[in-house]
């Protein structure tokens, strides 16, 4: 599966 | 964005506005490790590093900006404001313990080998141990206060709940990170201890005692 390409959490 | 998450947001913004209330308005930094303060700014400053290049959303952009200040500004008030009421000989634990296997973790773990990403690894797992001075100044002095525990509370609360958060990015929009969710596992892990005390006293209206 897709790991987060971009950081959208705090 | 999910229940989760925005309640872990603001379970986190609580936990650093009550320990900033808490210093401002007794004008006292008693019983707070200002390590983990710093290591907290240093978590906030090189995680957030990504606000000059990438927008994710108002909300995203504005938290950052609240968590960076917030924390730059309970450092200052422990070590400049009121360093006299600053508790040097129970806040002892080596920081350099913490930061050096985050660094060395963080250049051996990473997503890619970027400097931005290399700094957000580093903020991830020093982020997982902020806690520890604080814990073992709780554990020295024996007691916390109670404004103090409910700071814990809100604090560890906050990666927990972002766990819950995880798991339910993984089955609905199948994406995880791994870096984070193990980081975020272990972070959680250190308040247990924590979490049964606060819950078997603090909530009766105890004071935090440690077993000396």
């Amino acid at each position: 599966e897709g790991i987060k390409d971009i950081h959208d959490e705090l | 964005m999910n229940i989760f998450r925005i309640i872990g947001d603001l379970s986190h913004l609580l936990a650093i506005i009550i320990l900033l209330r808490k210093i401002w308005k007794t004008r006292s930094c008693a019983g707070i490790s200002g390590k983990s303060q710093i290591l907290f700014a240093l978590v906030y400053t090189t995680r957030y590093l990504d606000l000059v290049t990438t927008y994710v959303s108002l909300y995203n952009t504005v938290m950052k900006i609240i968590f960076i200040a917030v924390s730059i500004a309970t450092c200052y008030l422990i070590y400049m404001k009121f360093k006299a009421t600053y508790d040097h000989n129970h806040d002892t634990f080596r920081i350099e313990f913490l930061l050096a296997p985050a660094v060395i973790l963080a250049l051996l773990i990473n997503h890619d080998f970027t400097f931005l990403e290399i700094l957000w690894t580093f903020s991830i797992y020093l982020e997982s141990v902020a806690i520890l001075p604080q814990l073992f100044m709780v554990s020295k002095t024996g007691e916390a206060e109670s404004i103090t525990s409910h700071y814990l509370f809100a604090l560890g609360s906050y990666r927990a709940l972002y766990i819950l958060n995880w798991i339910y990015r993984y089955h609905n929009e199948e994406i995880y990170d791994l870096i984070a969710i193990v980081a975020g596992i272990v972070q959680t892990a250190l308040y247990c201890d924590f979490f049964y005390l606060y819950i078997t006293k603090v909530l009766r209206g105890k004071k935090l005692q440690l077993p000396a």
